[in-house]
């Protein structure tokens, strides 16, 4: 998990 | 993007419209809860702050400003133009007991200590239970109207399409987010009851209604 790439999912 | 994903956003899309049109045409949002909705606007305005700071595509980009601009029409229906049919001594579902804890436990359990992720994880949180008030107000009314029923399994459609997107996430891409994961989960339990009362009702062409 790497929130700091964002979140690709709407 | 796999297939889960992506007709799980189309149903996500279909129920957010269905209710627009459903709302638009009988120029009433009778046994609609205004609060679920509020919700629903509280919840894409939050997670989706990130418009302005990270680009990831056009589908992205689009698909958020379109839900954005949906729920808040929808709210706008509900409060002010069609403010005459609301059915505001039904929907009487205490917000402050979603909002408050879910924000909460945003602060507590988060991916990363920032503004941008905490508002992400308490929309994440908020999302699962939004859909309360509005079911509240359907076992308090005992009742609910065709259309809004097809609104209701959609919804809960959208987030089943997403566990399924997530399990198949991680197995092919190894990527899974546990937060979004656990909240997704029991958002789809939410609906488990729904979606019996759906099947057995009123996909047999009778109208949505409690047992006494």
């Amino acid at each position: 998990v790497e929130p700091s790439a964002g979140h690709d999912e709407l | 993007m796999n297939l889960f994903r992506f007709l799980g956003d189309l149903s996500h899309l279909l129920a957010i419209i269905l209710l627009l049109l459903k709302i638009w045409k009988s120029r009433s949002c009778a046994g609609i809860s205004g609060k679920s909705q509020v919700l629903f606007a509280v919840v894409f305005t939050a997670r989706y702050l990130d418009l302005f700071t990270n680009y990831i595509s056009l589908y992205n980009t689009c698909m958020k400003v379109v839900y954005i601009a949906c729920s808040f029409t929808t709210v706008w229906l509900i409060y002010s133009k069609f403010k005459a049919t609301y059915d505001g001594n039904h929907d009487t579902f205490r917000v402050e007991f979603l909002v408050v804890p879910t924000a909460i436990l945003a602060f507590l359990v988060n991916h990363d200590f920032t503004p941008l992720e905490i508002l992400w994880t308490f929309s994440i949180y908020l999302e699962s239970v939004a859909i309360l008030p509005q079911l509240f107000m359907v076992s308090k009314t005992g009742e609910a109207e065709t259309i809004t029923s097809h609104y209701l399994f959609a919804l809960g459609v959208y987030r089943t399409l997403y566990l399924f997107n997530w399990i198949w996430r991680y197995h092919f891409e190894g990527f899974f987010d546990l937060i979004a994961i656990v909240a997704g989960l029991v958002q789809t339990v939410l609906y488990c009851d729904f979606f019996y009362l759906y099947i057995t009702k009123v996909l047999k062409g009778k109208k949505l209604s409690l047992p006494a």
